[in-house]
């Protein structure tokens, strides 16, 4: 990964968004929804947090626009150049533009999220059957009105849910009229329209009047784009007409005729070479989830990666799923550092209250007068309680006293005292910033007194309050098939056991790598534990392998001598 | 479709016209992208090559580091992309 020079980065990690208008070809829903995912990924792991602004100036600004668009750096048509966005800072500083001649979709086709109907809005599914024909598309088949309209099923004939698909007879958007219906023919500057049109404005954009006189109401809208509409050409927005005529043949499906680059087009009348109106047929688009993660990533302070796998590789390309790599992460994080803590959830204060009097026990009490409970505990979230975890991310001892990690907080049972029961939660991005929520596994090295956090395939080193990381566990030594370290188990001065699936490694601790030998299987060493456990720690001078709430205790014998509740026995609950 | 016209390509109206040389799309990419800098801050000419810049452009896309304007570095420069350049100027 790659940051701008200077590690330019926002100085405040509630970081504020706004987006400024639409591209036709999705539905505004989508688009807030893929915008909204699109952060997401960013603050999944970080500390970053996105709140959407409706108006004023928000740190990144988001617009579509064409070729040029108010900045210096103009786009060039459909592909090429997809989006762009600027390095955090005032201003234009950490906004992020997207090509309005692309065809934004989720990826996969056109993404048709319907209106009305009786599918409570769900996307079109295509193919569909309707009287026996499938439809690739939306249709007016089958309505009087020429609204489009599509099924949400594979079969409308068998199962009737259906919805309206994007239409300027059914809406606009943008504009002045609060998405009314574009209404037809309209007047504008005393010529009468019969559809959408680009007249008047410089930037491509098809509108209608929402009146049937611009001139007198001042009334408009945005077109929506049609899920069979063209982009690009000369013709943006209107449908392929079937079949036309190109150069004395007959075509009667998109075609890359006539054109050096393998494009499909389709006229949008009945004769290209009368009429020369044209546009690009529909294909895959481009998926607006995926690029805006790419250009967000831009405005929160990172370059181009150099690793294809990246999202912050410069060139498109289309991945299911999440789509953050390894080397993204690190790139966030090293802006950032991790995400620490829960989600977000709002305090439900915990009390230990002194009892009601008992009418019944206590008979000079009058039960009815009110009385103010006696708080004896400070607010603890009940979700927030050790004693309600059914597992721990890890468990291991620090400073002589039991910690157990969970969803970015931990409790610490202090040693000798257990008299006192569990304290806690605190915050572990408190106490070490740079870590991550999910601790796989962690260790205090007996001589350095250093401690060592694992997360997914990276780890942390603290010294006291200075932490180092994260590295990669494969510097260590070992392999990239190891996807976590799930326990760690001191060994003597200088060696610690990291354990991950069915199989533990031996680490020098002081030379920082694996030692010959390994891996080994668990089972041949520690026979009689679970081969699945989740966390591996030495308490006490014995061994313990968890799963799940219980855990298997091993003696220096290398014997299982007791299983018992995580829950009971070591936490007190 | 009837057979045995020889295809024909035309200037379609309103398309945007990419219709540019290999040495000219090249240059303009490595230009565009940060790899081939015209000018130093002082104004002089830079002594930015070609095949150097074409050679970091294969490091940064991870492709072999020709220095040539190969196949696969032009079909990379034809790859729809980000626009934010990447050697920061």
């Amino acid at each position: 990964y790659q940051t701008f020079a200077g590690d330019l980065k926002w100085d405040h990690n509630d970081v504020t968004y706004r987006v400024l208008n639409y591209s036709p070809d999705m539905d505004s829903a989508l688009i807030d929804d893929a915008f909204a995912r699109a952060f997401k990924v960013w603050s999944d792991v970080s500390p970053l947090t996105f709140t959407r602004l409706f108006d004023g100036e928000a740190d990144i600004m988001i617009s579509f626009g064409r070729a040029d668009h108010g900045d210096p750096f103009p786009f060039d048509g459909k592909d090429g150049l997809l989006a762009h966005a600027y390095p955090p800072g005032e201003g234009l500083q950490g906004d992020a533009h997207f090509d309005d001649d692309e065809f934004w979709t989720l990826g996969k086709g056109p993404a048709v999220k319907t209106r009305y109907g009786n599918a409570n809005g769900a996307m079109c599914h295509f193919p569909f059957t309707f009287e026996g024909t499938s439809y690739t598309s939306c249709t007016t088949e089958g309505r009087t009105d020429n609204l489009p309209w599509c099924s949400t099923t594979a079969n409308y004939d068998k199962d009737k849910m259906y919805g309206f698909c994007p239409s300027e007879l059914l809406y606009t958007f943008g504009g002045n009229a609060d998405g009314a219906a574009c209404v037809f023919p309209f007047v504008f500057l005393g010529e009468e329209y019969d559809s959408c049109t680009t007249e008047g404005r410089s930037d491509g954009y098809r509108w209608c009047a929402t009146t049937s006189s611009f001139d007198n109401d001042q009334k408009f809208g945005f077109c929506p784009s049609r899920d069979t509409t063209v982009t690009g050409g000369n013709a943006e927005g209107e449908p392929c007409h079937f079949p036309f005529v190109f150069d004395g043949r007959t075509y009667s499906s998109c075609t890359s005729e006539g054109r050096g680059d393998g494009k499909l087009w389709c006229s949008t009348t009945d004769n290209y070479d009368d009429d020369k109106k044209w546009g690009f047929c529909p294909d895959q688009g481009y998926s607006l989830f995926l690029v805006a993660a790419h250009e967000f990533g831009h405005a929160l302070g990172l370059e181009h990666s150099n690793i294809r796998e990246a999202l912050m590789y410069p060139i498109y390309r289309y991945i299911e799923g999440f789509p953050l790599n390894k080397d993204d992460i690190e790139g966030i994080q090293y802006l950032y550092g991790g995400r620490t803590g829960p989600d977000p959830t709002p305090p439900r204060p915990r009390t230990t209250t002194t009892p009601f009097p008992d009418p019944e026990t206590d008979p000079t009490e009058e039960p009815t007068k009110p009385t103010t409970p006696t708080t004896t505990t400070r607010p603890v979230d009940p979700a927030q309680d050790a004693c309600q975890m059914d597992k721990f991310d890890t468990i291991t001892v620090i400073e002589g006293e039991l910690h157990f990690f969970k969803d970015g907080l931990y409790w610490k049972m202090p040693s000798g005292s257990s008299d006192k029961g569990v304290m806690g939660p605190f915050s572990v991005s408190e106490r070490w910033p740079a870590v991550p929520a999910v601790v796989d596994s962690a260790f205090e090295d007996v001589l350095t007194k250093k401690v060592y956090f694992f997360s997914g395939t990276r780890f942390w080193v603290y010294t006291g309050e200075n932490g180092l990381g994260p590295r990669s566990i494969e510097k260590l030594g070992l392999p990239n098939t190891v996807q976590k370290v799930e326990g760690a188990l001191q060994r003597g001065k200088g060696k610690v056991l990291l354990f991950s699936g069915e199989n533990f490694w031996r680490l020098d601790v002081k030379a920082q790598k694996i030692d010959a030998g390994y891996p080994r299987f668990t089972d041949v060493m520690f026979g009689g534990v679970p081969s699945d456990a989740h966390d591996v720690f030495q308490y006490k001078g014995q061994i313990y392998f968890c799963r799940d709430r219980f855990y298997w205790r091993m003696n220096s014998r290398r014997q299982v001598d007791r299983v018992g509740y995580v829950k009971y026995d070591l936490l007190k609950c | 479709i009837s057979k045995g016209k020889k295809t024909r390509y035309i200037t379609f109206p309103g398309d945007v016209l990419k219709n540019l040389t290999d040495s000219e799309l090249a240059e303009n990419y490595l230009k565009r992208f940060g790899y081939l800098n015209t000018e130093h801050r002082s104004g002089f000419q830079s002594m930015v090559s070609t095949d150097k810049a074409l050679k970091r452009m294969q490091r940064q896309l991870g492709l072999e580091e020709t220095g040539q304007l190969d196949r696969a570095t032009l079909e990379a420069m034809k790859q729809p992309r980000c626009g934010v350049p990447d050697v920061a100027n």
